[in-house]
């Protein structure tokens, strides 16, 4: 089982539209994935259609410590596909400042995934985790790395993600030295790269110059048919299955299931 | 003097771009202006080349609840600017749980601009403060928000961002049944609008049919001179007049002193 947090603190690069989407094409893959929403905007959990159920979802997991086995449902627009998810709500706000006075109030999700419920409906175990992060440090970004193997980076080609990527990967440095010391980080990700701006070719050579090894090969182009996805409440692979975001994504998805797999 | 959150808890919205933006323009227009960051991630701070001098800044007026003088710094690119900065820096995530922790632990702005300092090189008033938010909800945006007269919230034209603005209403809402009776909407600004895409006008559309009158009439364009502008330190005035994002920006500022000047 491979938990991952899709997690960076500066805003609106690409976090819930990656975690979505790799979660959908890594069970189209045939792999069991539970997506866990731990952001209180829920975008993850809208723009996949899931049914939210309060104060199931990732509310009651970190409230108890432990899944309720209503917690998780299943993506129900293609039955085949065994993919879940942990939904979030906006009442997941009213649990911050709890949490944040609470001395383990930072291992919530760390311990409720040590002992996922086995029920009818839910998978007995899954080959992946992805956890959606919300931006800015704090106690959810924290659960999910805590709990996380890894941490898997998506970062916009632009200056403020490059300076956010530093203190990123200082927090990553930190949380290894304390809480979870055998947390790596998954891989980077250069998101929204439009390849006719000159700017964002830069930013990426200059991401790829310092964190060389740590990059997908993978870009992920910018393709607005992947926000409109977004308001149709579907993962791109079912709104445009011919689009640049499907094949920036699916290729994605070959590339960390590649990295995965033994030679 | 006129106090100014800019706000929204989705992220990369456009909030420090406008915010930074905003600051110059309206102290080019011979108006006092104090912008405060009050993000850890200190893009605002970065973007206008402020000199950070820990613990001074946003940390030190929050810690303290009253701003020391050390704590306000001239933007010095443009000494005939009437425009200072109270600067943030990543050690201000440090603060997020002791705050989050404490029954007031969301007045501390508020009580630290009752009072600003009388000091040789700082303005002894300011006809406008201008407060950058981090995304997500929390103790930072909680502070601006009970600190602010109004909240300015720019949104993008996208399926998440028209989402988040209820989420984002609701807070206010809450925020004016509580602590902060008098706060008001500023003004929706639609952002990094781009006219070719057809999503974005029938975002733009759904957003105005909804919050007509909160909509000022100015968009701001999706030009990547201001992107660049971040990775040289300058605002967009100083990196290139002659670009889309300083005619949109010029423009919102003609709107909002505009709106502030009586007829
Ligand atoms: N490659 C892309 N091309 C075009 N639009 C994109 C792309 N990736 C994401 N978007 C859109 O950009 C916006 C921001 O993306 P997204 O919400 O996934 O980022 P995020 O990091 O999860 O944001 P937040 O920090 O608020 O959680 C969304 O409206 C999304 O639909
Ligand atoms: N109109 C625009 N055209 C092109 N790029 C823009 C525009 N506005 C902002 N940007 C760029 O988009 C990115 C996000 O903008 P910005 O950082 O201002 O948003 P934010 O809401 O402050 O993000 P956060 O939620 O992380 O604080 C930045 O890299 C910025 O330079
Ligand atoms: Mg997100
Ligand atoms: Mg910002």
């Amino acid at each position: 089982m491979k938990t991952i947090a899709i997690a960076n603190q500066k805003g609106g690069v690409g976090k819930t539209t990656t975690a979505a989407n790799l979660a959908y094409f890594i069970a189209l893959a045939g792999q069991r994935v539970l997506l866990i929403d731990i952001d209180p905007q829920a975008n993850a959990t809208s723009c996949l259609n899931i049914a939210v159920n309060p104060p199931f979802g990732t509310y009651q997991a970190l409230m108890d410590g432990q899944v309720r086995p209503e917690s998780i449902t299943g993506y129900n627009s293609n039955a085949n596909l065994k993919l879940w998810v942990m939904p979030s709500y906006q009442g997941l706000a009213n649990l911050q400042n709890k949490l944040a006075g609470e001395p383990a109030g930072g291992l919530r999700l760390k311990s409720a995934l040590e002992n996922l419920p086995k029920t009818k409906g839910v998978a007995s175990s899954y080959d992946y985790i992805l956890i959606d992060c919300p931006p800015s440090s704090g106690v959810f970004p924290d659960n999910a790395l805590n709990a996380a193997q890894s941490a898997l980076i998506p970062i916009q080609c632009e200056y403020f993600a490059m300076e956010g990527l530093s203190q990123l990967l200082n927090l990553i440095e930190q949380i290894k030295g304390s809480t979870n010391p055998s947390i790596f980080i998954e891989g980077i990700i250069l998101t929204m790269y439009n390849a006719d701006v000159q700017f964002n070719k830069e930013v990426a050579d200059e991401i790829r110059k310092h964190f060389g090894q740590l990059c997908y090969k993978t870009v992920i182009y910018r393709d607005v048919a992947l926000a409109e996805a977004t308001s149709h409440a579907l993962p791109i692979g079912e709104y445009d299955i011919t689009s640049i975001g499907t094949m920036s994504y699916v290729e994605l998805t070959r590339e960390i299931l590649g990295r995965h797999t033994p030679k």
